[in-house]
């Protein structure tokens, strides 16, 4: 028997094919493709003496102990048993094919030529799973314990949460110490929920969500952890924190009330003694968007901007000043103002004030002056004054045919800048006035 | 000033007593300008390299008083290009502009006066004052002294120049005024200061003419500086004002 390499693929021909084969021949030929593969043959030349079960000359092909076919005759016709186009597949990574010719090849005193075969063949990948669902088949590869997972030329196995693959990779263990939940909503339950769960159980079931988001745990039914009438919980407990506070210990039927735990973190210990047959526990986890208090101003010239009906996490408001304000934070003066919603809650900055723009003492006029034609000294928001020249010395420079009166007044303007409706900020001048003697000389004597 | 009478505080507010080459006299533009006679800074038959101090006093009458208050230290000097300080008998061009270091605050005793703006100043028999701290009849005068002089006319002052025999340039950018009857007439250290009329149609002051020149002081004419055709010269000195 001659082995092929282990190759992904090839063909098998009779010898000296596509010549016609050499008679008193047995010869196999086994092919063998990489383990996870199985071999798929189909012959694409086919041309051996016909007879009747070909008793003269014949391929026999065979797999995994048994004979898939004996095969003589040529493609198409209609004497002994040719193989067609049909495909064998083996179960295992082995296929054996065997060649017999007798003594002659002679029809009605003729000797006849037949060419022999041509036999492609490829390595086509067992999906192990498969075979272990049908557990009829005697199982070549290792059960699953749990979950089996196919790939091109192998398998592995998984396991249900709560479980961990052992060394052998395909038994399970109860393993619950570190289930990690991270998604905002989901089911936690004890293991085999709602067939009894195993004993001798150490878990740890762990949610955790983003900051900002709170957990709401709901537990359906059936509730059912082993429990005493006077006793509480001595055989199994679960248990359950919040942050690290524990806010339970739970035994026995009746499903705990719902929970809002206030939290983005919660614990579920469950510890089970060595015997009991309760059916457990699952829950239903969501997750609420933290929320923070309805922001409120704490004078009346604050103004929140699209106040919103409820501000949750991540949520933000914006606080102006009316016209003429401005923020303030403590003693800071502030350009804008944001506070967000933190995770817990709160909001990242206390509110502001607004308080009145104030556009400082005027600035004094060259040879001029100002009186204030609002209250004294109060240089706020909308306050005005009136600058003038030291007449009759000087003279408020105008242009654009305004008056003086006009030139000159000033009002505190919401950017906190003192400022004349014509001229802006710019302040007046006073020019000197020229050719007027406040004591012209004057002769009376004619 | 010859033939005149004591000016009292505020009637010529303008007024600036300089002391440069001597006593000389100026007006106060602006409040910080001071419209004085080239040839007080560069005075004729002197050599143009040497460097006198320049101090300007303001805002007085009496001589003793206005030299108590502060000196006013001089930013910079213009004088008008066409003035030819070597041509001892051509005053053409006798303007100058001192730019003072501060602006002064004007009030009663310290006020500008203003620029000529069209030729009927120079009508003649016109009457206008002229102020100066200059000498009297031989004696130096202590306080501010003023006379009343008209316009007078320019043929008239030709003549006369003619009569007496002199060459000095009288050219249109000056007028003459006074009369060889008068005895009131400017005189030494009066030049700088102006000649002032007052406009009645808009009830203010205008320098019209800069003392500059005549010919012995008294019983002539006294030549003036045509302000009117050195407006655009001292604006453009003061751009930006």
């Amino acid at each position: 028997s001659i082995p092929l390499s282990q190759k992904l693929f090839g063909e098998v021909t009779s010898p000296l094919y596509p010549k016609p084969y050499p008679n008193n021949l047995d010869k196999t030929t086994v092919i063998t493709v990489p383990t996870g593969f199985r071999v798929k043959l189909v012959f694409w030349q086919f041309d051996l003496e016909p007879s009747e079960g070909c008793l003269y000359d014949y391929v026999k092909i065979s797999a995994d102990k048994k004979t898939l076919g004996r095969f003589c005759g040529q493609l198409g016709s209609p004497l002994g048993n040719p193989p067609e186009a049909r495909e064998f597949v083996s179960q295992g990574n082995k296929m054996q094919l065997t060649f017999h010719t007798d003594f002659s090849n002679e029809e009605n005193g003729t000797i006849m030529f037949h060419k022999g075969f041509l036999a492609y063949y490829q390595a086509v990948d067992l999906d192990e799973c498969a075979s272990q669902l049908n557990s009829l088949e005697e199982n070549l590869q290792p059960q699953c314990q749990h979950l089996c997972h196919n790939y091109v030329g192998s398998y592995f196995c998984t396991c249900r949460p709560g479980y961990e693959l052992q060394k052998d990779g395909h038994s399970c263990q109860a393993e619950c110490s570190n289930e990690l939940f991270t998604e905002p909503s989901g089911y936690v339950s004890s293991l085999e929920y709602p067939q009894p769960y195993p004993p001798d159980l150490r878990c740890n079931y762990s949610i955790r969500v983003e900051r900002g988001l709170t957990l709401h745990l709901k537990f359906l039914e059936p509730f059912e952890i082993d429990d005493h009438q006077q006793v509480h919980c001595p055989y199994d407990q679960l248990q359950i924190y919040a942050n690290g506070r524990n806010i339970g210990e739970f035994c026995g039927k009746k499903r705990p009330t719902d929970f809002d735990t206030s939290s983005n973190a919660v614990d579920l210990l469950f510890f089970t003694d060595e015997s009991g047959d309760s059916r457990g526990w699952k829950l239903h986890y969501v997750t609420e968007v933290i929320k923070c208090p309805q922001p409120k101003t704490l004078d009346k010239f604050t103004i929140i901007q699209d106040v919103q009906p409820q501000y949750q996490f991540r949520d933000y408001f914006i606080a102006t000043c009316q016209q003429g304000y401005q923020l303030v934070e403590g003693n800071q003066v502030l350009l804008s103002f944001t506070a967000v919603c933190q995770d817990d809650g709160t909001w990242h900055r206390a509110m502001p004030r607004c308080r009145i723009k104030d556009c400082g003492p005027p600035r004094s006029l060259t040879n001029g002056a100002f009186n204030y034609t609002t209250t004294k000294g109060v240089n706020t928001y909308q306050a005005r004054i009136q600058y003038y020249c030291q007449e009759p010395y000087y003279k408020m420079h105008t242009r654009g045919g305004i008056s003086e009166i006009q030139r000159g007044a000033y009002t505190c303007t919401a950017q906190g800048i003192w400022k004349n409706e014509w001229e802006g900020e710019k302040i007046p001048r006073c020019l000197p006035v020229c050719g007027k003697p406040v004591n012209p000389v004057e002769q009376k004597q004619r | 000033i010859i033939g005149g009478q004591k000016a009292k505080l505020g009637n010529f507010p303008w007024q600036a007593f300089t002391n440069i080459y001597g006593r000389g006299g100026g007006a106060l533009l602006g409040d910080r300008w001071i419209l004085t006679a080239a040839h007080t800074l560069y005075p004729k038959d002197h050599d143009a390299q040497s460097n006198a101090t320049v101090d300007v006093f303001l805002g007085h009458v009496s001589v003793e008083e206005i030299t108590k208050l502060a000196n006013h230290p001089v930013r910079r000097v213009s004088i008008h290009p066409d003035y030819r300080q070597d041509e001892s008998h051509n005053f053409e061009g006798d303007i100058a502009l001192l730019e003072l270091e501060n602006s002064v605050t004007l009030g009663p005793n310290l006020l500008p006066i203003c620029l000529p703006d069209n030729e009927t100043f120079y009508d003649r028999g016109l009457m206008g004052y002229v102020s100066g701290f200059g000498i009297m009849e031989e004696r130096l005068s202590y306080d501010l002294k003023f006379i009343r002089l008209p316009v007078a006319k320019r043929e008239a002052c030709e003549s006369w120049l003619r009569k007496n025999k002199r060459k000095d340039v009288f050219s249109q950018n000056m007028f003459c005024a006074g009369d060889p009857s008068l005895k009131q007439d400017a005189c030494q250290g009066d030049s700088g200061g102006v000649f002032a009329v007052k406009d009645e149609n808009s009830d203010r002051w205008v320098a019209t003419g800069i003392v500059s020149w005549g010919i012995g002081c008294s019983r002539g004419y006294g030549f003036y500086t045509k302000l009117l055709n050195y407006v655009d010269w001292i604006k453009k000195e003061m751009e930006g004002e």
